[in-house]
């Protein structure tokens, strides 16, 4: 039990700190059992040190740079714990045009193992689709979806 | 196992009939705010078996039903259907399509399909429990939650891998 | 004591209404006391319903629907109590296009009584600055300031 | 009253010397994320009287000061000046011009003046009270603060309106 729980946190930690490395284009990032004498209690803390930085309390870092973070530890757990299919709605909106550019690149790598919808108003995102939807409210109150071609959307 | 289609009706603010086709690979959605792209993610979830209404922004399930709007009636019903290739066999079932169907009417009463043949809403739960995809993997991203993660005690984070393991 | 906080809420709950009415092209908002009996101590609720569509618990309103209304009620709150200057750390970044271009027109309103320093990642927003400054990080973790020319802004 | 400018230095990610001119209308701060933006509003915060390392998203008061950098060292003391104009005397002091400083030293001394006139931080966090500019005016919306509205429970909302009052 605790067996598995200990390797299972090994693989998240391998993951997240190459896919932090990855996202931020350097720095480094791990997780941290808060009391390593206790593996099957003890709760975890996550460290991140964006490149060129020196480390820091988290709540210090920015809000894009947490946002980063955060979708770094999400496919770190997609990697150990792979999912069919995966729904990320708006988790870009903190990140600026070069993040959600790493962003784009890693949900496109990912996307070969399983099927991704995401919902987002980020160009770059956009620009990742393989098929985009858009819905749209011509009569207040009710949705309808139509399907947008690529080369149609707005600069 | 892979999606092939998400149909809704009377879910929200799709009160008429929608059918989204899923690829492989990327499917983005977008559009204005209030439009109903969060509700497409609803409507995953709820078909997946979400019982909290807190989870589906709502205060009570039959806040899922089309309330109507300025020029449209309120609705009896709200329908979504999943439609998946199970070809790999990742799903304990011996079908190779797999049609989920899950029903909600006004007078509180749910129904629930497995390619059409009635079922209880813990069979549409179990299906999906192993496979990472079910409404408890971390395959559910919802709006709001990236902030969550970062600020979650160390306690739920533990949680987060001890599901993964 | 109570009069003072009445007529503060009455004020407040006027220009909140059409605030929201201007940001959201039509629909209606209030601010409402959950006990009406008891003005000392009672709870404020908000009350939003977008154009078009039917009152709904606020809950159920889109990530946007919600910054918006938000936004209205902070702009509702400055007309009654104005400030010499006032911050906004990426208060739009949940906000469409459209909004952003909605949000944008108010801010310049508002602008004519008081200053305001706005953080945003927006093109509609950066548009309506009368100054833009650049914060960037040529040496990293460190942070530098250079003033941007409007017409250098990219697409 | 209005802000004329806002210089930092040793403050967070402004080790070096920053001199923001601050003009009448809308100034448009933009960058990359992390390059420091947050870091001048909480500057200005900080230097209006805030005494919560918190709400400087740090765990204690010396997480202002500038902590080094991969080739950077540390600095010992963090510095902030904003000044402003009153000549239509809206802040209580008889000055035309006011220039109020705060620093802190690692050692964990602060130092405040108004006008290069040591003063008390009770005096810098007073002058501003009455205006709705100060800290506890609704006058800085930090980033994040917008989904907090929304969410809040009744009671808090009332206590805004109380302090509009
Ligand atoms: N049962 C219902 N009946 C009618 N309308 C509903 C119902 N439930 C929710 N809505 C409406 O759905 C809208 C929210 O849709 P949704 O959250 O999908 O928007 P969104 O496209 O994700 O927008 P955003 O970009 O702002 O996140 C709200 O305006 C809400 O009032
Ligand atoms: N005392 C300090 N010394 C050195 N660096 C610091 C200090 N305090 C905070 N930082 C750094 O400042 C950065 C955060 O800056 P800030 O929050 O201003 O970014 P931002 O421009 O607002 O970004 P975003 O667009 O993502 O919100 C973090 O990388 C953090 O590590
Ligand atoms: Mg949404
Ligand atoms: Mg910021």
């Amino acid at each position: 039990m605790a067996r598995k729980f200990k390797d299972t946190l090994v693989e998240v930690k391998k993951h997240f700190s190459s896919i932090f490395h990855e996202l931020f284009n350097g720095g480094e990032a791990s997780l941290k059992l808060i009391n390593s004498e206790d593996i099957l209690e003890s709760g975890l803390e996550i460290i991140a040190r964006p490149p060129g930085k020196n480390p820091q309390n988290l709540a210090l870092l920015s809000g894009g740079e947490k946002a980063l973070t955060a979708i770094a530890f999400i496919f770190a757990l997609l990697k150990v714990k792979p999912s069919a299919f995966c729904i990320f709605d708006e988790v870009d909106t903190a990140l600026d045009e070069a993040n959600v550019e790493r962003f784009a690149r890693l949900l496109r790598k990912f996307a070969e193992q399983g099927q991704f919808i995401v919902i987002s108003h980020r160009q770059g995102t956009m620009a990742a689709a393989d098929i985009l939807y858009g819905v749209t409210m011509v009569d207040q109150g009710i949705s309808q979806l139509v399907s947008v071609r690529l080369d149609q959307l707005p600069a | 196992m892979h999606l092939k289609e998400i149909e809704i009706q009377g879910f929200k603010t799709f009160v008429d009939r929608v059918k989204l086709k899923i690829g492989p690979g990327i499917t983005v959605i977008v559009g204005p705010n209030g439009s109903g792209k969060s509700n497409v993610a609803d409507a995953i979830l709820w078909v997946l078996g979400e019982q909290s209404a807190k989870a589906l922004r709502g205060s009570r399930m039959d806040d899922v039903i089309f309330s109507g709007s300025e020029k449209r009636r309120p609705v009896g019903m709200a329908e979504v259907t999943l439609h998946l290739d199970n070809s790999d066999n990742t799903l304990p079932l011996d079908f190779q399509d797999i049609a989920i169907t899950r029903r909600f009417f006004r007078t509180g009463e749910g129904e629930y399909f497995i390619n059409k043949i009635p079922c209880r809403l813990k069979d549409i739960q179990e299906l999906f429990l192993d496979t990472g995809s079910g409404r408890n993997g971390l395959a559910i991203i919802s709006q709001g939650r990236i902030e969550q993660i970062l600020s979650a005690r160390p306690e739920e984070r533990r949680t987060v891998i001890e599901e993964a393991a």
